[in-house]
């Protein structure tokens, strides 16, 4: 009698949540913008075996969006998810891998990143700060004056904006922006780009040292700015992953990878 | 007279009851939330 074929795997099996992790790690090495996203839920798993210890896997996540940036240094295990409160960004992936001799390696993935609704944040906590667009006047008009803002304080390198990660606006009590952006140092300290900022440009690979920077500022009745950029240190740049090299990027939310 | 009784008359009385306290295993996927739902 022919061997029964395996049960279908079930998605919190230990396979299934290695192949997971395997996928989930493959997409934030692949992703150039935004946040790294953390595993909320295996969505559904398919094997369809190709041979001798040779299957393919196709998997469907749900992934939601954590408070470090693609280009931070934490270890995923390490970053927070944002929470519902904060304006959650939701990632539905479909990935497929192959188990080749019991070794997974990711062909393919495809996400699709959404954030939650708006009604449903209101209606849960009325004065939560909801997502902006990223060219949003008020928004640009933030990063803009909190980026200059350090400059002027700073005695290290003059810091240049790579992108604008995210923007929330609180209309309650206080109309309040909040803006997160990635910037990199250049070859200027942040005394001599007085003179002539233009000329600073964006260290080299090989000694770039990328930061995030977070900033809020109330706009009714209007207060000061505050301000808030750390400096990863110099990272070792992944040779098949280029690093962003395009400063003023703006990421997206719903921005495909495959 | 003897009557056939329909399949699934015969198939209810004949099924094996649950002991009690049976709890039927989740369904394999969707998988657990491990933050949140949105």
């Amino acid at each position: 009698v022919p061997a029964a074929p395996p049960a279908p795997l079930g998605c919190d099996d230990p396979e299934s949540e290695a192949a997971a992790e395997v996928a989930v790690s493959y997409i934030n090495g692949h992703s150039h913008h935004g946040y790294k996203f953390a595993l909320n839920r295996i969505e559904n798993i398919r094997v369809l075996p190709q041979g001798p210890n040779n299957d393919i896997i196709f998997l469907e996540l749900d992934l939601l969006e954590t408070k470090c940036h693609i280009l931070s240094p934490t270890p995923l295990a390490n970053c927070t998810v944002r929470s519902f409160t904060e304006h959650a960004v939701e990632g539905d992936c479909d990935v497929k891998l192959q188990k080749l001799d019991g070794k997974l390696s990711v062909l393919a993935s495809k996400c699709h990143s959404h954030a939650d609704s708006s009604e449903d944040i209101i209606r849960l906590c009325p004065d939560c700060p909801l997502l902006a667009r990223l060219n949003n006047t008020e928004v640009l008009t933030t990063v803009t004056a909190a980026l200059s803002a350090h400059n002027s304080k700073t005695t290290d390198a003059y810091l240049r904006l790579l992108e604008i990660g995210r923007a929330n606006i609180q209309y309650h009590p206080v109309r309040t922006v909040f803006v997160e952006f990635a910037v990199a140092a250049t070859n200027c300290s942040a005394a001599e780009a007085k003179d002539n900022a233009e000329a600073c440009q964006l260290l080299p690979d090989d000694q770039s040292n990328f930061g995030f920077c977070t900033a809020s500022k109330a706009i009714h009745p209007s207060r000061d700015l505050i301000v808030d950029c750390q400096l990863y240190g110099h990272q070792v740049p992944t040779p098949d992953i280029p690093f962003l090299s395009r400063p003023g990027v703006t990421y997206s939310q719903g921005q495909d990878t495959s | 007279s003897v009557v056939k009784r329909a399949v699934a008359e015969v198939a209810q009385h004949d099924k094996v009851p649950h002991p009690v306290g049976f709890v039927p295993p989740p369904p394999p996927c969707p998988g657990k939330i491990r933050h949140f739902k949105i």
